[in-house]
């Protein structure tokens, strides 16, 4: 059997280990691209994590008494599944109309995606990116676009917050990230930082609204 | 002959030497170097430098150091044994190159060819004795490709020193033939006692002779064909009787390098102008620059 | 991780051939 070599959070490691099923690989949609891509579920958690993969050609693992070809390293880290809810949001506010969310998270494609309606808080997420209506103690949402663009504000300035910690060199020079001088930091502008972070989210949001938030 | 040191580690080279015997380090001295073990396809190769004052040649004759070729194992120990004893006659000086060395050698990306390997071993022996005040007058040497481009070569490496490189020269000049007894014995004895790095459940040292043409050898390669690492570090990677076996019997690898690259054909021009579709949105040059992307199966 | 591709995915006895070393 294929075998794969992943960095997970140490505490996941339990996860798997107090429940059947405890972590679950799903296919669900990637929101920027709108095609397939690997996730991970923490089912105890309730937690969802993204996959990237660092593939390099000409490698191989060797795993205990067996080798495994490819070499893959795949990467867990968590994501806002807010990212995920919007796109179907977004989807559904074309219609105009406030939904119940059971109707709006659908997907024939990718029918995982109802895990996403088991997540904790959800209305506390939801309210960031909605409008919302409360009748005969049911739900109802519409996507808000102001809303929406207000909370990807605030994403971009703690990513920007986040690249400075991390000393991530956004100079325009396409450069590997291995070879700067930290003295380069201070040379970045704050504009590159934000026009980075932007970058960087917008790899979790639809084209259309990526232009929207870099107008906003 | 004691390999210890070469137990110790048999995956690199490893030089042993008589002491210099005083005589030597006054007379004049002829020195004669061969090698062994350079046919087969496992265990080292071994070659060795063997040195007595002019005056001494003819008791070195009388030890009936004939042409090693026709000496039977058991007595070549014996010889050796005695130029052992007889410390203010000879003294000798040997490298075992492993079979390691010579298969990472041969097939490293920097291509370093048996023949040249054999040229600068056989350099660092003479220079060896030199170091070691050795008054080097002669060199008999048995050849080893072309003998006039190595002839020159040597000579020109040491111009105080008249060189002869000849075909045959263990048959000519006793001090090569009590070389090439010295590299038979040490070869022999260093397979005999070799120490498998591999912990071999099946360990059978029923090899054989090790000559690519020897049935014992060759069935022993095949019973000890591993298809993911190849073969124990006995064996000569770079002969082809093992690479043959490795071919038939082991999984494929592909290195960065591997000619496969050069040989992938090269895409038509115009294909670099035709659009592919829709091109997916390339990830942001964080990951990018990291080699990461989505995994999008697994 | 090894820097060439083994076109395999099997049992290797990778304890008795494998010696890491820097």
């Amino acid at each position: 059997p294929r075998q794969h070599v992943f960095l997970i959070p140490e505490y996941l490691k339990d996860a798997s280990k107090k429940m059947k099923n405890g972590l679950m690989f799903i296919k669900l949609v990637n929101p920027c691209s709108g095609e397939g891509a690997i996730y991970l579920f923490n089912m105890c958690l309730k937690q969802l994590f993204e996959i990237k993969v660092f593939k390099e050609k000409h490698h191989s693992w060797f795993i205990n008494e067996s080798v495994q070809s490819g070499g893959l390293l795949h990467f867990a880290t968590p994501m806002d599944p807010l990212f995920l809810l919007l796109h179907y949001l977004i989807k559904a506010g074309k219609e105009g109309k406030y939904q119940p969310l059971d109707q709006v998270v659908m997907d024939e494609v990718f029918p995982n995606c109802i895990l996403l309606l088991k997540l904790p808080e959800l209305e506390k997420l939801l309210r960031h990116v909605t409008e919302e209506k409360e009748i005969d103690n049911k739900k109802y949402y519409k996507y808000s676009k102001e809303k929406t663009l207000k909370w990807l504000e605030k994403k971009v300035s703690q990513t920007v917050a986040a690249l400075k910690a991390n000393h991530v060199n956004v100079g325009v020079r396409v450069q590997s990230a291995a070879f700067f001088s930290s003295d380069q930091i201070s040379s970045d502008k704050e504009e590159d930082f934000i026009r980075y972070a932007h970058g960087l989210i917008s790899d979790y949001i639809p084209k259309e609204l990526s232009d929207d938030l870099s107008k906003y | 002959m004691d390999l210890s040191e070469l137990e110790k580690d048999n995956t690199g080279r490893s030089r042993l030497s008589s002491p210099v015997p005083a005589v030597c380090r006054e007379e004049p001295c002829v020195l004669g170097v061969d090698e062994a073990g350079r046919g087969p396809v496992l265990g080292p190769m071994v070659y060795a430098i063997c040195y007595c004052p002019e005056s001494r040649l003819a008791d070195l004759e009388a030890l009936k150091v004939a042409d090693s070729k026709t000496l039977s194992e058991s007595e070549r120990d014996r010889l050796f044994a005695k130029m052992e004893e007889d410390q203010d006659l000879v003294g000798w000086a040997l490298d075992v190159l492993s079979p390691n060395l010579i298969s990472t050698s041969m097939l490293g990306r920097v291509k370093y060819n048996l023949n040249s390997l054999s040229h600068d071993t056989a350099t660092g022996l003479i220079q060896y004795a030199l170091d070691q005040g050795v008054k080097v007058t002669q060199v008999f040497v048995d050849t080893v490709g072309l003998p006039e481009m190595y002839q020159k070569r040597l000579q020109q490496r040491f111009p105080e020193i008249t060189v002869t490189v000849k075909a045959k020269a263990d048959a000519l000049y006793p001090v090569v033939s009590a070389a090439s007894i010295c590299a038979k014995v040490a070869r022999d004895q260093a397979v005999k006692s070799w120490q498998f790095v591999e912990k071999l459940q099946d360990l059978d040292a029923d090899y054989g002779s090790g000559y690519p043409n020897d049935p014992k050898t060759k069935a022993w390669l095949r019973r000890h064909v591993e298809p993911v690492f190849g073969f124990p570090q006995l064996v000569r990677f770079s002969w082809r009787t093992a690479q043959a076996i490795l071919e038939k019997e082991a999984e494929g690898v592909t290195w960065e390098d591997s000619a496969t690259e050069e040989q992938e054909g090269h895409r038509r021009i115009t294909s670099y102008f035709q659009s592919e579709g829709p091109r997916a949105r390339a990830p942001h040059r964080y990951f990018q620059e990291r080699g990461l992307e989505s995994a999008t199966a697994l | 991780l090894l820097p060439c591709e083994v076109l395999a995915n099997r049992f290797a006895p990778v304890g008795r051939f494998f010696t890491p070393a820097i």
